[in-house]
């Protein structure tokens, strides 16, 4: 479903003194219907992979294809369409609008694509999540965690083919961060989605079908099916 | 060195059906020298919890002591400086000013205080947190975990008597979150200085000298020398 190729990501001018090569050489291929977890130190370059394999981030060289398409091709109106109809990106920090209520929040990728929205997923994500008691608050009336659930719910919403989870669990206690990695995995089987989840915690990666392992930009090691 | 006495919290009117009571009645005395971890489940108050005991937010009602000063008789100006010369606090979400460099934001606390800097101390920070090679880079040139360590920099430059530290580990590998969570450990007994420290990671309450458990905004539950 999403592949990189030697992918390369240097920030600042190349060869100046404060440039950082952020991903250098980076293969990956993640099959439809797979769990994948990227785990590494911080700083090793993984929140950097994601925004590239999700075409929110260039790549100084190589290739990132979505399904059939190779993304550098595409022009910034045919990436956002992508983005919109395929994609959906839980971001480490979140990225809540803070005008906006939860609920906003959590509708406005579909309002801005234009397309309708389950109502009745809507009100299942809502109540896994624990969240239908805040839906009319601002972010900034929201605990870290809660702010972090309805990231989850505003990428979920839309059943998109490829989700991006960048740290999905950081800030939950190991209950409610059970009950989204439990979510995610059975929208793998059930809706034949694909996620690509970031984290540091061991327990988050022993939910994914395969692991990989990243450090100074490169790929280091992978694991199957790994466990506590 | 820190105490709290029936401390409630309502968000909102009080009364109307949006109020919130995030804390419900807190009682908890931290002695000089103690490491204390805070947890509970997303959304049980802590983060609440320890603004209102920094003296960052006002209580709905109850106490809150500082050393001897209870906050309540406190004008801003006062309360300012209290902060300012004795509280260190890292914020769940950081809180770094995006418009300065991670080293203008960890010795910013000490500019506005008008106090020196110890050079020796803040280069043994540096080291320890790994930080030292994005000093000159801005907030949104980090990744999320060099971001927290910018943030614990900054709390624990100027050895405040009381650090406050929301999730600092978060966003940190294991690797990191150990070194961080040691060395918090050792101030305690080097430098005499108090911790109280929200987790909902059982691995970094080991850490403590005792645990307090957090629910709808009231302790329900303490332990001694909590283990893994
Ligand atoms: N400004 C606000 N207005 C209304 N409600 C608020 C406000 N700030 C926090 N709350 C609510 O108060 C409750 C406690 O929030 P708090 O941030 O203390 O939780 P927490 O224990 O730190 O959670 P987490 O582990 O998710 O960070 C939550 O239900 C939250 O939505
Ligand atoms: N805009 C930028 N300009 C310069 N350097 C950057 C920029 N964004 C990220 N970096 C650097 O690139 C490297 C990789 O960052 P990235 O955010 O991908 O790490 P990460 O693995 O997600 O770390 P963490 O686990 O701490 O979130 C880091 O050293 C970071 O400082
Ligand atoms: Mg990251
Ligand atoms: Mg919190």
């Amino acid at each position: 479903a999403v592949a990189t190729y030697n992918a390369v990501k240097i920030y600042g001018k190349i060869g100046s003194e404060s440039a950082v090569t952020a991903l250098n050489g980076v293969s990956l291929e993640v099959p439809l219907g797979q769990f994948l977890a990227v785990m590494g130190p911080s700083g090793s370059g993984k929140s950097t992979l994601l925004h590239c394999m999700a075409g929110l981030d260039d790549l100084t060289s190589g290739n990132v294809i979505i399904g059939s398409t190779n993304l550098n091709g595409l022009s910034d109106r045919q990436l956002t369409r992508l983005r919109r109809n395929s994609i959906g990106f839980m971001f480490q920090s979140f990225n809540l609008l803070p005008t906006l209520t939860a609920e906003q929040n959590i509708r406005l990728p579909s309002d801005l694509a234009g397309s309708s929205v389950d109502e009745k997923w809507f009100n299942t994500l809502i109540d896994l999540l624990g969240i239908g008691d805040r839906l009319k608050h601002r972010p900034s009336e929201l605990s870290g965690g809660q702010q972090q659930r309805v990231a989850a719910a505003r990428a979920l919403l839309s059943k998109p083919t490829v989700v991006f989870a960048d740290e999905p669990t950081g800030n939950l206690d190991s209950k409610a961060g059970a009950l989204l990695l439990g979510f995610l995995r059975s929208s793998v089987h059930e809706h034949g989605q694909t996620i690509v989840m970031v984290t540091h915690d061991p327990n988050a990666a022993s939910f994914a079908d395969k692991a990989v392992l990243l450090a100074d930009g490169q790929i280091i090691h992978s694991i199957e099916s790994p466990t506590q």
